[in-house]
């Protein structure tokens, strides 16, 4: 079984 | 104001084409540097980055900047109704409710204006810039492209590794599994048909399928696609402009 991961995890928000 | 003209629609129409498949609501950013554009999917997964420079318009002028919120379902309909070999000019005034767009065909005299109503686009912008790879492979998109759609008959996600001297991309499903070994090698004669792995450290990464045939479809654009991965970050795949870019990031995915 695999997670996908999403972007917020890495990113911070400008 | 903004008066950008693409000597041929079609450029802007591949570029749209390109993207438009997986994020709907964009905000386009016009300044004297050329148009720039940045959107995440709805699953916020992928995220797209859009760079057209000025030398990609025959003619670009943008003294204030503007901002375009645009339906992209919306736009790519008015894009229908120009060919592809008509000249293209987008105009707006610096605090466009609509932006127009003028078809030209140089060889008649035919003249078709659309325009199209803008939209308040409340969107994060996510900082993706600075980001440290552990490898950069560039290939041809189209051998790519072809990778991804195989692999995806057999599972849902794509394993991609890569080491000094291959790149493998791997599939495991129900029906079976299958894999595609790339390996570097130059082609002088038909530089754009070279494989290029730069390698600080072996990579082993997995990704959803249903993100990377989005991707793929910008590679109409660029005979070369650059993929930059890290175990760290987002995958980064980009597709080069004469002058600019389409990027798309990719969030990995992790065994349980």
């Amino acid at each position: 079984q695999t997670l996908q991961i999403e972007l917020q995890n890495y990113y911070v928000q400008d | 104001m903004l008066e950008g003209k693409f000597e041929e629609a079609s450029l802007f129409k591949r570029i749209i084409d390109s993207f438009k498949d997986c994020v709907q609501l964009v905000n386009f950013n016009c300044n004297e540097h050329g148009i720039a554009a940045q959107a995440v999917d709805d699953s916020r997964v992928l995220l797209v980055s859009l760079s057209i420079g000025t030398e990609s318009f025959q003619e670009f002028r943008c003294d204030r900047g503007v901002t375009l919120g645009v339906d992209l379902s919306s736009l790519s309909k008015i894009l229908r109704c120009g060919n592809n070999n008509d000249n293209l000019t987008l105009i707006a005034d610096d605090t466009p409710d609509s932006v127009l767009l003028l078809f030209e065909d140089t060889k008649k005299d035919r003249i078709s204006e659309y325009s199209l109503k803008l939209m308040d686009i409340d969107a994060d912008f996510l900082d993706i810039e600075g980001m440290e790879y552990d490898t950069v492979i560039t290939m041809p998109s189209a051998e790519f492209a072809k990778v991804v759609r195989d692999l995806n008959q057999l599972s849902d996600s794509l394993n991609i590794l890569v080491t000094k001297d291959t790149v493998k991309f791997v599939a495991e499903g129900d029906i079976g599994s299958g894999s595609v070994i790339v390996k570097p090698h130059t082609d002088m004669d038909k530089p754009q048909e070279s494989v290029k792995v730069e390698l600080d450290k072996p990579v082993d990464l997995t990704f959803g399928s249903k993100y990377l045939l989005d991707i793929i479809k910008g590679a109409g654009l660029s005979d070369q696609i650059t993929i930059k991965l890290s175990a760290e970050t987002p995958a980064l795949f980009e597709f080069s402009l004469q002058s600019g870019y389409l990027q798309f990031f990719l969030a990995p995915k992790f065994n349980e």
